[in-house]
């Protein structure tokens, strides 16, 4: 079985295959490959019903992050995810404004300091997945510290 | 290296990176498999990136093999094609499946149980269990993505290694579309719904009607039966109607299978609800109960 509306067939078909897991150094005595474990949704505990107080430790450490949506998606909504990071009550450094890929707009982006709230215009859940371009454009700008 | 992945059934081009698919040691008994690419420009030079998809308990090879991964497998689930952004074209990338239970990760044990504490001292265990086994990639700049529930183990993981004492280089993280407050993912939801059409005028001022007050509303937590029941009604929409809630304007791939791993994911998405999530899945509408007036 898959989450609802993913089609992980392909995947799991060739995963299971006996000469892809052992090219992968996969113990024969392991069950089936599946896209996700009913024993260890079942049995996780969750602790954190926020991540605010760890974001805002490492802001301070220094480190740059990216909170990046799909702005179709509804599992975890953009509007949760802007409001978290506005939430971080950290003074904004640039306006909410576009952001351009191929010559077309590919969604907002907004900076306070070293943390970016950024959407993907168009995409769902799994952005690198439904806007491959877009997504490719947006992780090359982060990991260099480029501009959007 | 004994992980090094010299060919795979279904490749037929041949790739300009290395490969390494094996075990990372997390605890005792529990081991991370990974599936790490070298960068298609520069290894040396170029970041490391470590990528986490969520769950709880599902795989980053769906990360690698339908999102950012230098290739994916064809429909017949035989062939693979190459992915033309695969973002091993600028970095190297190592996905890990996390926690033990996950893909082809297990423990010795068989137990599974685990939690958000746990599993960052498990990634973190098993990213130095990676350095050790490639220890020319501890000067590259290093940054961890999390997707979906990625956005409480990356920013956990996250801490560990920027306060931990392993010697990473460690850059930054990111986050998409990530679980990062759960009253902010509630609460949001539902203006997210109503605003794109989902809900319809009569739910919405009941909604306004049963969960606001001097013009603040509280679809999380409010102590008011009536709007708990019409926030689990609206949560339904969303979630039970047919509607891919991946992807508002994508069909429902497979038709409207559950997946009960799923499910518990959106239990956990959606705490204060999620012991009536069962009855809403089994349900095709608003509970019976409900009068929407």
């Amino acid at each position: 079985e898959v989450p609802p509306c993913i089609n992980s067939t392909a995947q799991m078909n060739w995963l299971n295959r006996g000469d892809v897991r052992k090219a992968l150094h996969i113990p024969a005595t392991l069950p089936p490959w599946d896209l996700c474990s009913d024993d260890v949704g079942e049995q996780y505990t969750t602790l954190y019903s926020t991540v605010k107080d760890v974001y805002l430790k490492l802001i301070s450490l220094g480190l740059r992050a990216l909170v990046y949506n799909g702005d179709t998606d509804m599992a975890c909504n953009f509007l949760g995810d802007q409001w978290f990071v506005e939430d971080l009550g950290l003074e904004a450094t640039t306006k909410y404004q576009t952001w351009i890929h191929d010559d077309q707009i590919a969604g907002f982006y907004q900076q306070f300091g070293n943390i970016t709230f950024l959407t993907v215009k168009g995409a769902g859940h799994m952005v690198p997945q439904w806007a491959p371009g877009p997504a490719f454009h947006m992780f090359q700008s982060f990991i260099t510290n480029g501009y959007y | 290296a004994p992980d090094e992945v010299t060919n795979l059934p279904g490749m037929k081009f041949k790739p300009n990176y290395r490969q390494w698919s094996g075990y990372l040691q997390a605890r005792q008994g529990k081991f991370l498999h990974y599936w790490f690419v070298t960068s298609q420009r520069d290894p040396v030079k170029d970041p490391l990136v470590l990528w986490l998809n969520g769950g709880p308990g599902c795989s980053s090879l769906d990360g690698f093999l339908s999102e950012n991964g230098p290739f994916h497998v064809n429909d017949n689930g035989a062939s693979l094609y190459e992915n033309a952004f695969s973002w091993n074209k600028i970095a190297n990338v190592l996905y890990v499946e996390s926690p033990a239970g996950v893909g082809f990760s297990y423990s010795d044990d068989k137990k599974y149980a685990t939690d958000d504490d746990q599993v960052a001292d498990d990634n973190y265990k098993a990213l130095q269990s990676f350095f050790a086994k490639f220890p020319n990639f501890t000067q590259n700049e290093f940054f961890i993505f999390g997707e979906s529930y990625g956005g409480i183990y990356a920013p956990t993981l996250s801490l560990r290694v920027a306060t931990g004492a392993a010697k990473i280089n460690f850059k930054g993280f990111a986050v998409g579309n990530g679980l990062s407050s759960f009253a902010l993912n509630d609460q949001s939801l539902i203006y997210f719904g109503y605003y794109h059409g989902l809900f319809g005028e009569d739910l919405w001022r009941d909604l306004n009607i049963n969960c606001c007050e001097k013009g603040s509303c509280n679809f999380y937590n409010s102590s008011s039966d009536a709007c708990k029941t019409l926030v689990i009604v609206a949560f339904g929409i969303v979630y039970n109607s047919g509607l891919n809630e991946y992807a508002l304007y994508l069909d429902c791939e497979g038709g409207r299978r559950s997946h009960r791993g799923y499910e518990r994911t959106m239990i956990h998405l959606f705490k204060n609800c999620g012991k009536h999530m069962h009855t809403l899945k089994f349900s095709d509408g608003a509970p019976s109960s409900v009068s929407l007036g």
